[in-house]
């Protein structure tokens, strides 16, 4: 059955997206076969892999709107064993209904996800910056999450907060006591060790959040900002990159991970 | 009476915090009075001058909870003209029943930056990477609007949902024709003209959207990352850097526009 991961930030712009479509060609290479169900309603993981919202025939709206199920939505992408499904929003009325439906159906999307499991290895779930309809849901419905860290202040400075947040989501949800997903772990990302920025931040998140943060960085480089304009994961187009290789030791560090629990 | 604007976006770590900050910076040492409203739940302004949330005495909450004025709850800055309010956000509760109050009380938001209207030449208002409640407050209760458009794809990809959402918003709010704020303009920023990604951006943007886009664009630069690190605008720490230069030009531009108009 599969484990279910959802990339979390309340700091936008901090590589969720791009984290979710290498993590997820990472584990497809290894073997996994793999769903990447992006939640955020703009739609990141589609665009990335070259398909704006007009170019996909369903979208997680179908969910609700035509009782179908999330393999059903899920489309190819360049690699064979990675699959993913889009919020598919294309305008604010869109936008709006999606996010009602995320917040007041939340069962279905979890029961959807939850059936999901037995035909995927991997499920990743990409949320937006906040902790609004869709990532609550996606919590809800994941065994983890990891917490991507852009090397930078602000990031840093707001993650203590999100910790937090994510604790009181394991705790009381609607007075039953459900255990929400366990942390993954946190790791840094955009490092660039040359400027004082990246040093200070990798030296304060290794300080204050030793025991989580996992041991890979994501180095900030260009290939990895490119991979939009070729609609394919770093790890296809260019996997001797430093960015790619940093994706490959992630994955594997995050397998290693399952099997010591 | 201060112009009152705007920085939006629906994509996250686009720049509109750093944007805020040093075009409010740049509008002060111009002269002119201003206050930074920062709406997200994220406190990007406070932080970004060196005021973690719990450092502050007041935040936006006390204009429902107290009854105060925004101006009661304006915070000093390392530059004597420019001011700043929070969100003051410092947990999910607390986030949850600013967000609730700024959706159902949103009258008594825009009536306080109303007020604040005698008091200041320029209101900026920094908002979160969505259109939720807080941005549609500070839409609500703007003169203009800015967009900074992240030199990147995805960004890119976004803006026609985010430019139609706008329009949208001048047309039809609880069934009165309101006329909502009027576009600033948009702005690239981070742009790095040695990458492909930048000069494709770049170029695209220009094309699609040449007659809204402002001539000034913000490069990426190790100095505009540090201010959080320095608490400070970079137009302050570094007044000849590219970056701060490019937001002196930006504050030019756009104060030459009200002019024309
Ligand atoms: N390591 C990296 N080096 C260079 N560029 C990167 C890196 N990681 C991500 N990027 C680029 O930075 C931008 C933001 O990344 P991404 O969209 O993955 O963040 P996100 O957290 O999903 O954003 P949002 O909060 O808007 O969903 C993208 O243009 C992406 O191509
Ligand atoms: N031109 C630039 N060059 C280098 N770094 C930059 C530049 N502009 C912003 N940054 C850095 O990029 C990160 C994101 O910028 P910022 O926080 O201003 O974006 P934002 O749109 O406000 O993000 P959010 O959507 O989370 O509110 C910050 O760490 C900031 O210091
Ligand atoms: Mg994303
Ligand atoms: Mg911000």
């Amino acid at each position: 059955s599969a484990r279910v991961i959802s990339l979390v930030s309340r700091k936008g712009g901090v590589g969720k997206t791009t984290s979710a479509v290498n993590l997820g060609a990472a584990f497809a290479l290894s073997g996994h076969t793999v769903l990447i169900v992006g939640v955020d309603p703009q739609c990141g993981v589609a665009r990335t892999l070259g398909c704006g919202p007009e170019d996909l025939d369903g979208g997680l709206l179908d969910l609700w709107d035509h009782d179908v199920s999330l393999t059903h939505l899920a489309q190819t992408s360049p690699l064979k064993n990675l699959f993913f499904a889009s919020s598919r929003v294309r305008g604010l009325e869109e936008e709006e209904r999606y996010l009602a439906l995320m917040a007041s159906r939340t069962d279905l999307f979890i029961q959807q996800v939850d059936r999901a499991r037995d035909l995927y290895d991997t499920i990743l779930i990409d949320c937006p910056p906040h902790l609004g309809a869709p990532t609550r849901a996606a919590l809800q419905a994941s065994d983890g999450v990891l917490v991507p860290v852009q090397a930078e202040e602000l990031c840093r400075d707001s993650l203590g907060t999100l910790l937090g947040a994510l604790d009181t989501f394991n705790e009381a949800r609607g007075g039953e006591v459900v255990v929400g997903p366990e942390l993954e772990g946190i790791f840094l990302t955009m490092l660039n060790e040359r400027t004082k920025m990246g040093r200070h931040v990798a030296a304060k998140v290794a300080e204050e959040f030793g025991p989580i943060l996992l041991d890979t960085t994501v180095p900030r480089t260009t290939r990895l900002s490119e991979m939009a304009l070729r609609g394919k994961p770093s790890v296809i187009y260019d996997r001797r990159s430093s960015g790619s290789r940093a994706y490959f030791n992630l994955a594997d560090e995050i397998m290693s991970r399952y099997c010591e629990r």
